[in-house]
């Protein structure tokens, strides 16, 4: 006698919870969790079943118009296919670098492309420079050009091992090692609550964890 | 002078951008 099993329809980009969880530091029910978060944000505009940018902005800022070149590299970085959504199974990727069991090497990985505005495999002195302004833009911080400069000559000449002008992914990884808390970002301990959050994700569950 | 003492990348990671802990917020 076979037994019943009703699959419930799915949102165009859904994945498998196993084979992210396979994937992931994420537990299936973890993975359920992620898609009821994942549910409340890609509906939050256009209830399609993808995150869009303005969806993203308005999670991030609670403000869909509120453009951030940060926050811009996250999405793309969040983008793996690169068709300008973020798919179920690209946030929880993506987020699985966020938990605080993932190595600390993939979270340096992440900040390295995050920073590498212009996909060069370097951190150019200017990347570095227009991140900085980008950031005193949005904070109430106001600071000469002259100190900008000397921040980021300082910052550069300690990060720049190997004094080329430009920061590889070598020299990142030993910066970030003797300054961790440039990556404390990198970890969200809310993740490791994921099912706590989210109880509801035990009414669409599929598996017992 | 306490801003010239900074680390550019400690300054950049203090951006709401990359404070994805917001995404939980209900």
């Amino acid at each position: 006698m076979g037994c019943y099993h009703s699959k419930k329809a799915k949102s165009p980009g859904y994945e498998d919870p196993s084979i992210l969880s396979a994937e992931t530091p994420f537990t299936v029910n973890e993975v359920e969790a992620l898609h009821e978060l994942f549910k409340k944000l890609s509906s939050s505009i256009i209830d399609d079943g993808f995150i869009h940018k303005e969806e993203f902005q308005l999670a991030l800022f609670r403000n869909r118009n509120k453009r951030n070149l940060f926050a811009d590299r996250v999405f793309d970085l969040f983008d793996l296919k690169r068709n300008g959504v973020i798919e179920f199974g690209e946030f929880v990727r993506s987020l699985g670098v966020f938990h605080p069991n993932t190595p600390t090497e993939d979270k340096i990985t992440f900040a390295f492309k995050l920073y590498d505005l212009r996909q060069t495999g370097y951190i150019e002195r200017e990347e570095l420079k227009d991140m900085v302004v980008a950031l005193l833009q949005e904070s109430d911080l106001v600071l000469s050009d002259e100190v900008i400069e000397i921040i980021v000559h300082k910052t550069f000449s300690e990060a720049d091992a190997k004094g080329d002008g430009r920061i590889d992914q070598e020299e990142w990884k030993e910066f970030v090692l003797k300054n961790p808390s440039l990556i404390k970002n990198m970890t969200l301990p809310y993740l490791k609550d994921i099912t706590v959050a989210f109880p509801s994700f035990v009414l669409n569950s599929e598996v017992e964890d | 002078m306490a801003p010239v003492t900074m680390n550019a990348f400690e300054l950049i990671s203090t951006s709401q951008g990359l404070n994805l802990s917001s995404l939980f917020e209900k």
